[in-house]
């Protein structure tokens, strides 16, 4: 039932946070039971709920280390039907530890089975990296979603991704489709924009699905996180929330084609 | 003779390689001999200076594992003066291999005694995580500048890079004392770039030094990686290359003091 869904792009600042963070608000408001999982510990989406992660003492760090089982760390929003189980910097211990583990690229996967069922959807937010945490995602996720800025560096990734994607379904026997290829932080009046949208139709081809809502720069988007809520309960005008709202539509149409 | 700067921050697209190719670019043009060495598996900078990353044999990661030295791997720039030790994908292998080694947090600052001498400046773009590439760039740092993206969640993320840094000054003996803070993808007209702005002052107060150059959003240091070159190449007049132009001038300045 529940549907696992990983914001994934190793490139820096490209939209993962904010995407994971307005998706799961908007997908909850369309009367989704939204459950989203911070795996960075930077802890932005944990932020961008206004909670404070320094204090927390049941985070997805104490789950993957079997401290606490995933129930007992989840914490409400205020967002009816979503749900975050949030990070903070000591989920960095986890890179080094988990690594040693046997297995240890799918324990996040074991511990959401027992509440895959509750959600209708579980997003995972993802640290810039192709590390440990990122692949015990991929190996958990049902399919992922790549938000890509529409600059030239954040194309020069892809590529490598792709590659990463590909070994880990071949090695691992963990096959995560791409749901969907986002434009972020897309400005179509440049051509530099242009020129990356049309970059990455070429690249995906007709393989791939690319979202038809882009996401163009809000400044409202960047002010949220600032106030501890989503753009969607910030600014319920803005072009970011609109975006998001459209995005989380255009996703459930598709679910039902 | 040879001062070693690692550009740091953990938060993904704050301009940490933006700033190390345009500001290794402008202290070359102020004739100083400059190297910098990528240390991102993304290989972004090497890219900017119009690399063809996948072909390459050696690599920092090949002096890293000790197939070859640093001399043997450095490549000329099309600007003179300036050298680049350059990164491809080969990179992600290293934070798994090197971990497994005796003091395996200094192998770079090793591989950097015998180049030291034979430059100025040498600047080290790190990726956006606290793990054992930047750990590497740090030990061999004499000094770090920290770009900080004038939005909130790169405001967030200053305790934990600063925490990390007195750790490893701490257990490691290594101090990196921080050279300056730069505003990057700044909007004074903003009323979040200008809070991020005074929050950094307050945050740092008058224990650290904060460039007065501030490096605004300019498209043109977008544009400039998918030619293959510098902004200041790309675009003498633009707002970036006179930004980053002003910013070599003035950490010269303070050399002088
Ligand atoms: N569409 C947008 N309009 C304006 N600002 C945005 C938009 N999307 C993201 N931002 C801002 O850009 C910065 C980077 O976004 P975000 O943190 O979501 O990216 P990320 O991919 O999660 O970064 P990281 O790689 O560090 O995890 C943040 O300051 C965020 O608030
Ligand atoms: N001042 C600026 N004006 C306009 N675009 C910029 C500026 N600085 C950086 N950029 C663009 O913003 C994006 C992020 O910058 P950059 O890649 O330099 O950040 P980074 O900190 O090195 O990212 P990562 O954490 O992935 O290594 C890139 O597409 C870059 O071209
Ligand atoms: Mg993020
Ligand atoms: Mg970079």
């Amino acid at each position: 039932m529940g549907e696992i869904i990983s914001i994934i792009n190793q490139k820096g600042g490209c939209g993962k946070t904010t995407t994971a963070v307005n998706l799961s608000t908007a997908l909850a408001l369309l009367d989704k039971k939204v459950l989203l999982i911070d795996m960075d510990p930077q802890g932005n989406a944990t932020t961008g709920f206004g909670i404070q992660k320094a204090d927390l003492e049941k985070t997805i760090y104490t789950v993957l280390s079997r401290k606490d089982t995933t129930p007992e760390a989840i914490l409400p929003t205020m967002v009816e039907g979503l749900y975050i189980l949030p990070s903070n910097i000591a989920l960095s211990g986890a890179e080094v530890e988990l690594s040693r583990e046997i297995g240890y690229h799918s324990i996040l996967e074991e511990t959401l089975k027992e509440v895959k069922d509750l959600f209708d959807y579980i997003l995972i937010d993802v640290p810039p990296s192709l590390g440990i945490l990122t692949l015990n995602a991929l190996v958990a996720s049902d399919s992922v979603i790549i938000p890509i800025q529409a600059e030239y560096y954040s194309l020069e990734g892809m590529a490598d991704l792709i590659k990463t994607m590909n070994l880990i379904e071949e090695r691992l026997q963990s096959p995560s489709p791409i749901k969907g290829i986002l434009m972020t932080l897309y400005d179509s009046r440049t051509r530099l924009g242009r020129d990356v949208h049309q970059e990455v139709k070429n690249f995906f081809g007709e393989r791939e699905y690319i979202f038809k809502t882009t996401i163009p720069r809000n400044v409202r988007l960047a002010e949220a996180p600032s106030y501890g809520k989503p753009c969607i309960l910030y600014d319920q005008e803005s072009s970011g929330t609109i975006s998001y709202m459209k995005l989380a539509q255009e996703l459930l149409k598709r679910e039902e084609e």
